[in-house]
């Protein structure tokens, strides 16, 4: 089970997660006192990422008009920057004592730290991601909420010059989302929801069609209302399942079995 | 534990680097 549920995010941490909790066995198993090497230089690198890394998260911070991200983001750089600190307080000791228990430990709580933070930025990204898509959704909910009133042909016109590029939208994004997911059952799920979607549109506009030229010819239109309003349904419950499925993560999955 | 600690902070350094292009690619 993967424990990432992007690919991205896997592939930046997973190298990362897997040197960090190798090195800690190491160290709870290192009882021959070797002397630690001068990491003076490794961690200013790393402390010069650290510091590109704030600066730019700050600037998309202030650019952002998503105000959870904004909300969120500035604890996640902190928690980096922290971490990072504490590499250079091991490295420090180390210069003057390579046998430091200490900073052995710094080291450890250093490394995760930066792991915990990176991931946490990953996430807040992420996130933000996923409310851009949900953004789009509900966008094509709303004009699923004015189907109802529309009984005039030009209307219609309107009505699908709108819905249309709102929908293709949703179809390119939630696809190139579901392409970025680890988990399998989450990808099949957004698939068939967009096949649903994508099945749904045309009936959609062809009941309402019918229900205007019914209307116009003074015939009754129960039928084709209800026709039309079922096609409706549809559709709102591909885009809600949509949006329900957007924000599991696999661990959602887990807590469910 | 020699290598393993300087590769370790080598894999620190490319991940933050990465989290910063990911940062500026979403934000492009």
């Amino acid at each position: 089970m993967p424990v990432f549920h992007t690919k991205t995010i896997e592939s930046i941490l997973e190298p990362v997660a897997f040197q960090v909790s190798r090195l800690v066995i190491l160290h709870e198993e290192a009882e021959d006192g070797n002397a630690m090497p001068d990491l003076s230089k490794p961690v200013e690198a790393v402390s010069w990422a650290v510091e590109n890394l704030t600066k730019v998260g700050k600037e998309t911070i202030n650019k952002s008009d998503d105000q959870i991200l904004r909300a969120d983001m500035p604890n996640s750089l902190q928690r980096v920057d922290r971490a990072a600190r504490l590499l250079e307080e091991a490295a420090y000791m180390l210069k003057s004592d390579p046998y430091s228990q200490q900073a052995r430990q710094l080291l450890i709580e250093g490394s995760r730290g930066i792991l915990q933070g990176t991931s946490s930025l990953l996430l807040c990204f992420d996130e933000s991601e996923v409310r851009k898509l949900i953004k789009s959704c509900q966008k094509v909910l709303a004009y699923m909420q004015v189907v109802e009133v529309i009984e005039r042909m030009e209307d219609l016109v309107t009505f699908v010059k709108d819905l249309t590029p709102a929908l293709t939208k949703v179809s390119r994004d939630v696809n190139l989302r579901q392409r970025e997911l680890t988990h399998q059952a989450h990808r099949e799920l957004l698939l068939r929801c967009l096949e649903n979607l994508k099945q749904e549109a045309p009936g959609l506009i062809s009941s309402m069609k019918t229900y205007i030229q019914l209307l116009n010819s003074k015939s009754s239109t129960q039928h084709a209302a209800e026709n039309r309003n079922y096609h409706t349904g549809r559709m709102v419950h591909e885009l809600n399942e949509i949006i329900r499925v957007l924000q599991l993560t696999t661990y959602d999955d887990d807590e469910w079995d | 534990l020699r290598v393993g600690w300087e590769q370790l902070l080598t894999s620190i350094h490319r991940n933050i680097n990465e989290v910063e292009n990911q940062i500026l690619t979403r934000d492009s």
